[in-house]
């Protein structure tokens, strides 16, 4: 899983 | 996308939307601070820096470039713009970028998921946009009337971040997800800065009188 969050979120 | 997310995201499309708006049909950016502006154009451009290499969506890349375009084109009216920029209060406008700039970035230097370029430089958009709506709070308590476009700018704005914290919750129960700090309580930090302002505008709009936050 990618550990940094949200990253589909602007 | 859930319903809050993509609620948060129109918030905030129309945030930018009515600003352009008040500075391109009126010519006029008066109670609207340039520092925050400048500050949520390094917000973009620090954030968006994949937007070529990593594609998420149409949607996403769309509203990345709305979002980019709109913060630099409203900096640039302020700036240099013939007839906008006289509007422009800069003597009232005296908060120092440096202040937020330089803690927020020494604090995504330590505290990030990555120390990598690309991951320290979010890291740094997401904390300063925390604090990047500072000066205009600033600027709207030395403003004696606050005119109703750039009320409805801030409120919009900080429904844009109510609406993203409720997006949270839900990711939070529907999404096989890790507990996101660095999110989350810049978000929190982000959207406790407007409770002051609701408070009044509400207020205002109960009473139907002028928006006026308290010296």
């Amino acid at each position: 899983t990618e550990p940094s969050a949200f990253k589909d979120e602007l | 996308m859930n319903i809050f997310r993509l609620a948060g995201d129109m918030t905030h499309l129309a945030s930018v939307l009515v600003l352009l708006l008040k500075i391109h049909t009126i010519k006029s950016c008066a109670g609207v601070s340039l520092k925050t502006q400048e500050l949520y154009a390094l917000v973009f451009a620090t954030r968006y820096l994949d937007i070529f290499t990593h594609f998420i969506s149409i949607y996403n890349t769309l509203m990345k470039l709305i979002f980019l375009g709109s913060s630099f084109s409203i900096v640039w009216y302020m700036r240099r713009h013939k007839i906008v920029r006289r509007s422009y209060d800069k003597e009232q406008d005296t908060f120092r970028h440096l202040f937020l700039i330089l803690p927020c970035f020494l604090l995504a230097l330590v505290i990030n998921e990555r120390f990598t370029f690309k991951e320290v430089m979010w890291t740094f958009s997401l904390y300063l946009e925390a604090v990047a709506i500072l000066p205009q709070l600033v600027l709207l308590q030395r403003t004696r009337n606050i005119d109703n476009l750039t009320g409805q700018y801030v409120f919009l704005l900080g429904g844009y971040r109510a609406l993203y914290i409720l997006n949270w919750i839900y990711r939070y129960f529907t999404e096989q997800h890790f507990v996101h700090w660095i999110t989350w309580i810049s978000g929190l930090v982000q959207t406790l800065l407007y409770a002051d302002f609701f408070y009044y505008y509400f207020h205002s709009w109960k009473n139907n009188e002028k928006l006026q936050l308290p010296a």
